[in-house]
């Protein structure tokens, strides 16, 4: 183990006797229903509904962050993660299809955003 | 990412994680935080998944991921996820899933939602997150709601390269996976083990619950730029609390 130089380095909060638990701060995480006894195509379309923009723009800073270094990564992820996606375990993929239409966003990138785990393990 | 689980004098189990994403996405040197962290802050949602007009189990979720990487089964076992880094990584797994090479094999995330929805106890968790063939390497941690159920399954694509039982634990009452094998030193640039074990042996046994280890998750450097919230889960109980979390100012990066 290397310490790391000030202000970065390791810290416990117990040492200084603090308590940062607040379980009032639970409550600034909404809580929804996914209901598995609803078709697939139905159970996220609240949460889709609701949280559209925020999905975009989390696709939107990947995109930004790719396109410098390859400019067609817009085009790659609709076509190659697009076509991906029929071949997806169900009944991952007919949710996959409704937050894709739900939010206006195409198959592609959704799917993508949906396997990014084991895209990110490289 | 950080997942501990921990057992109080009396055998009663906390299970929760730092959930940290975003590391070399860009970095806004404006506000000094790294902009993918940013944006799954504002996405963090909770969901009761629930089946026959029932609570089956709780986790919590980025909005419009289908997957899962932490959840409560009540009265059964909790589970999280941590990456593991193999040169036989995600991208092999996927390249097979194309080619029809790994055809049953399950991506991460959703293996850990079909083992909340079918499994209903920790034993058959275990068994089913150990021996199902995936695309991705990663480190499960599952809870129970029993004295020294506990265990960190290293997980390669075609099984299961360490288990490690709380029962067995170097620490004796808990066990702590950053994104390391057990057993093995973490890259000095990336020591999250150190000081988590350093805080969790400050911490003490006897205060082994959500405020504890909460405050061992809101210590630098489990929680750095990347960390976006903690989970606290108990089984026993079906307590489940999602706290955001971030590390404005003089923070490490990761």
């Amino acid at each position: 183990h290397v310490e790391l130089p000030a202000p970065y380095k390791d810290h416990c909060i117990l040492d200084d006797k603090q308590n940062l638990y607040d379980p009032s701060k639970q409550f600034d995480i909404p809580w929804f229903d996914v209901n598995l006894d609803l078709p697939p195509s139905e159970r996220w379309k609240q949460v889709g509904a609701a949280y559209k923009t925020q999905i975009a723009d989390l696709i939107g800073v990947l995109i930004d962050l790719i396109t410098p270094i390859f400019p067609e990564a817009v085009k790659f992820a609709d076509d190659v993660f697009g076509e991906m996606a029929p071949k997806l375990a169900q009944p991952y993929r007919d949710e996959i299809y409704s937050i894709s239409e739900v939010t206006g966003i195409p198959l592609g990138q959704i799917t993508m955003y949906n396997i990014f785990y084991e895209i990110f393990t490289v | 990412c950080t997942s501990i689980i921990a057992q109080d004098k009396d055998g009663h189990l906390t299970h929760a994680r730092n959930l940290d994403f975003g590391l070399f996405m860009g970095w806004d040197a404006t506000i000094h935080d790294w902009p993918i962290s940013q944006k799954l802050r504002k996405m963090i949602i909770n969901v009761n998944w629930i089946k026959d007009g029932k609570l089956l189990f709780k986790s919590n979720n980025f909005a419009g991921y289908v997957g899962i990487y932490n959840g409560l089964k009540p009265n059964a076992f909790s589970l999280t996820a941590d990456d593991r880094f193999q040169l036989e990584g995600g991208y092999y797994g996927i390249i097979k899933w194309l080619f029809g090479l790994e055809a049953d094999g399950k991506w991460m995330s959703w293996l850990a939602r079909e083992t909340l929805e079918t499994k209903a106890t920790y034993l058959d968790a275990k068994e089913h997150l150990m021996n199902t063939p995936m695309l991705s390497p990663v480190y499960f941690i599952l809870g129970g709601a029993k004295k020294d159920e506990g265990c960190i399954i290293a997980r390669s694509l075609n099984g299961t390269a360490i288990l490690s039982e709380m029962s067995d634990s170097p620490h004796g009452w808990y066990l702590l996976e950053t994104n390391y094998d057990q057993g093995t030193e973490a890259l000095y640039l990336d020591d999250r083990d150190t000081p988590g074990i350093r805080c969790m042996d400050k911490l003490t046994q006897k205060n082994a619950g959500f405020e504890g280890i909460f405050n061992v998750l809101s210590s630098r450097t489990n929680l750095n730029k990347l960390t976006t919230y903690t989970v606290l889960m108990s089984v026993e109980t079906a307590r489940f609390e999602t706290i955001l979390q971030s590390c404005p100012g003089e923070c490490y990066p990761w």
